[in-house]
């Protein structure tokens, strides 16, 4: 199946939380969620990889609104000892860029060359979520303006722009 | 925003590779999966979270069909040294289920209900990776078939079954 690449959307509007060290048993992540959505945030992207063998620990960022991180700290924690995480990053820098396309889950070499385009302009990623329609990566947020034309470039989307920018 | 909950698709064709210990320097995603692309294989879901201070190591996980699984690793194995990483680990006992809908990125609340559905029958949640339209966890494979109907049930979903499996 044939990738076809639509657009970039870049968000530089959001905040990135990271409950750290959250116990990988059953129950932990609609404990955190819960809470969270008693804050009434608007949640944007989740991620969460696997637990380390070795400590049974796992972390979960997921970004949102700059306006309602505080909002959401607080709820959490307050119900640190309860969820029993070991503790919380927050992070107001980040920018979030998405290739924007579809039939881009079966092939590696999409994600291959956007990857490679932020490397070739020193752009560290920091966080990566995909979709079949969607590769997001989080970097810095003072990094997302030459991500943008570096990848408008690698795909040859130059004067197609469709990017959807959030300020 | 009301979220629109149209479905759950489930998925147990796939394994998962998890990169672990990966520099987190510009490239190393570049590196990994322009390997990955040389072989071919059909790259699905691409987790990757933060990088530990302490450590500056992250993880990179990804699913793909099981039949491809061995030739990545292969091709992964000869680069070890090249690219850095500490190690791989191969899990061909997972289950992806995904709720999709739309208007969900906005909803903290749909995402706690799902992790909560999940909680209640006892499911441990392994992966999560989240889009406007999908909200899809990585969990044991032989727990997809109560993680369905869980989830059926708690978005009223039954009767309604848009399930999309995969064999
Ligand atoms: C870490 C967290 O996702 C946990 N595994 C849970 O199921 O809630
Ligand atoms: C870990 C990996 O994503 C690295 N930060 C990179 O930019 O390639």
């Amino acid at each position: 199946e044939e990738p076809l690449i639509a657009g970039v959307a870049t968000d530089l509007s959001e905040a990135k939380i990271t409950v750290v060290g959250v116990p990988d048993i059953p129950g932990k992540a609609a404990q955190i969620f819960t809470l969270v959505a008693k804050t009434g945030a608007n949640i944007d992207m989740i991620v969460q990889n696997v637990s380390a063998a070795s400590t049974g620990l796992t972390d979960i960022s997921f970004t949102l609104p700059k306006s309602e991180g505080q909002q959401v700290l607080t709820a959490l924690r307050a119900e640190q000892s309860e969820t029993g995480f070991l503790g919380l990053q927050y992070d107001d820098q980040i920018g979030k860029l998405a290739l924007v396309g579809a039939g881009m889950r079966t092939n590696a070499g999409v994600s291959a060359k956007l990857f490679t385009a932020l490397f070739e302009a020193g752009i560290n990623i920091e966080m990566i979520s995909t979709s079949e329609i969607r590769i997001s990566v989080v970097t810095r947020a003072d990094t997302i303006n030459d991500a943008l034309r570096v990848v408008h470039t690698a795909f040859g989307l130059d004067g197609t722009e469709e990017a959807v920018v959030h300020a």
